[in-house]
């Protein structure tokens, strides 16, 4: 699986060789694609964000990041097919070359590439990152109650061996601090798009908080407007909504801090499914997943480039 | 390598505040080792909580004592990551 043209899409793969894919994306398109690496995971692996650009420098950007909590394998699976339709579809499809003649997106496929490998070798259900805690037999950190949006408050806990223990301070997390640093030092982010898995929503800020932020209804009018268009292909349903109004206030997460750093169009996705098969959805279903979540993906893209701030 | 034999997935429509409370307090039992993937936090939404079978007993009499009805997703956890297990052997080798 060395090219992008005999790679399975519709297959679950290691880190190894989703890492090895992704060189061989920037080898076919060396003009739209690069990789770069942002930092170092806890057990020292590489963490790498696909950069799609035609040239100019920081020019406004889209964040897309997938696979920060490591068991919910669908999300970095459409990850890369996603990469790959954008690489595939620039020079095709009208509205993406537009956006991108004026705009970059960037892709992090494997979020949290420690709980990843462990999902494939040790746990299939860890979710949280691998980092020790002092004082505890547990290891874990949730990166999505880690980061620096009322860290500590209501929806995440101070238990080590808790899924969703918040770690001991804001960024503590190595993976988090990476994409937190890669985020201020680029400094022109217009959207910030984060991708889990199971049970089908999109989300906005705040989790921490049920009170509604400034851009709330703006917010949701293109949240629901994405989420017809997913809906069009198959008739997956959605929820959208506020994270506290739609699943449960939940203190650190990433698009909170990211909507706080003035990042207005922040968005989380819950892909499929309805909980027959919780985080081992059928490899059959990766490409019908990724497929409807590209036109949400597209409208929200599509939006942010025609609004610009 | 972690083995999920007998482990079991249960979804809960929860229909009151009361049933909504009983499961947050059992989001607390630390020795059932419980995971949920899905939190007790309003009616709107079901509540999936995948269950050890050493702890199926305790919770199945936790919610039959608290009048919670619940139905089984996953019957058996690891027949589904066998099953997922095999088509990726079968996606290396293609």
């Amino acid at each position: 699986e060395r090219s992008t043209r005999s790679f399975n899409f519709g297959a679950y793969h290691r880190l190894e060789t989703i890492y090895s894919w992704m060189d061989s994306l920037v080898a076919q398109y060396p003009k739209l694609v690069s990789k770069q690496e942002i930092g170092k995971s806890y057990e020292n692996r590489s963490m790498y964000v696909l950069k799609f650009s035609t040239g100019g420098n920081k020019r406004p950007a889209i964040w897309i990041d997938t696979g920060i909590h490591s068991r919910e394998w669908v999300s970095p699976a459409t990850g890369v097919w996603t990469a790959n339709k954008i690489a595939s579809d620039y020079g095709r499809d009208a509205s993406l070359t537009s956006l991108l003649d004026s705009m970059d997106i960037y892709m992090m496929l494997l979020t949290n590439p420690d709980g990843y490998a462990y999902t494939h070798s040790n746990d299939r259900m860890w979710r949280k990152t691998r980092s020790r805690n002092p004082g505890s037999m547990c290891r874990g950190v949730d990166p999505n109650r880690n980061w620096n949006a009322q860290f500590g408050g209501p929806g995440a806990s101070r238990n080590p061996c808790s899924d969703s223990y918040h770690g001991p301070s804001a960024h503590s997390e190595i993976e988090v601090k990476n994409v937190v640093d890669f985020i201020l030092s680029h400094g022109n982010f217009k959207s910030f798009i984060s991708v889990h898995a199971y049970s089908q929503l999109l989300m906005y800020p705040y989790g921490y908080s049920c009170s509604a932020v400034p851009d709330a209804r703006e917010l949701d009018t293109v949240g629901r407007a994405a989420v017809q268009k997913l809906t069009s292909l198959y008739g997956t349903r959605y929820k959208v909504g506020s994270i506290c109004k739609i699943i449960y206030q939940a203190s650190g997460g990433s698009i909170d801090w990211s909507y706080n750093q003035g990042i207005k169009y922040s968005f989380a996705f819950e892909l499929r499914d309805t909980g027959r098969y919780g985080f081992i959805l059928p490899a059959n279903q990766i490409i019908p997943t990724a497929t409807e979540t590209w036109l949400a993906l597209k409208h929200i893209m599509e939006y942010v480039h025609k609004n610009s701030y | 390598e972690r083995l999920f034999v007998g482990d079991q997935v249960i979804r809960i429509n929860v229909e009151s505040e009361e049933q909504i409370q009983a499961l947050q307090a059992l989001e607390s039992q630390e020795e059932w080792k419980l995971d949920f993937w899905l939190h007790p936090v309003s009616a709107d939404l079901p509540v999936d909580i995948r269950v050890p079978r050493s702890s199926l007993d305790s919770v199945t009499e936790y919610l039959q004592a608290h009048g919670i009805p619940f139905s089984v997703m996953i019957d058996n956890l690891q027949e589904l990551l066998d099953q997922e297990r095999a088509e990726m052997v079968q996606n290396q080798r293609m």
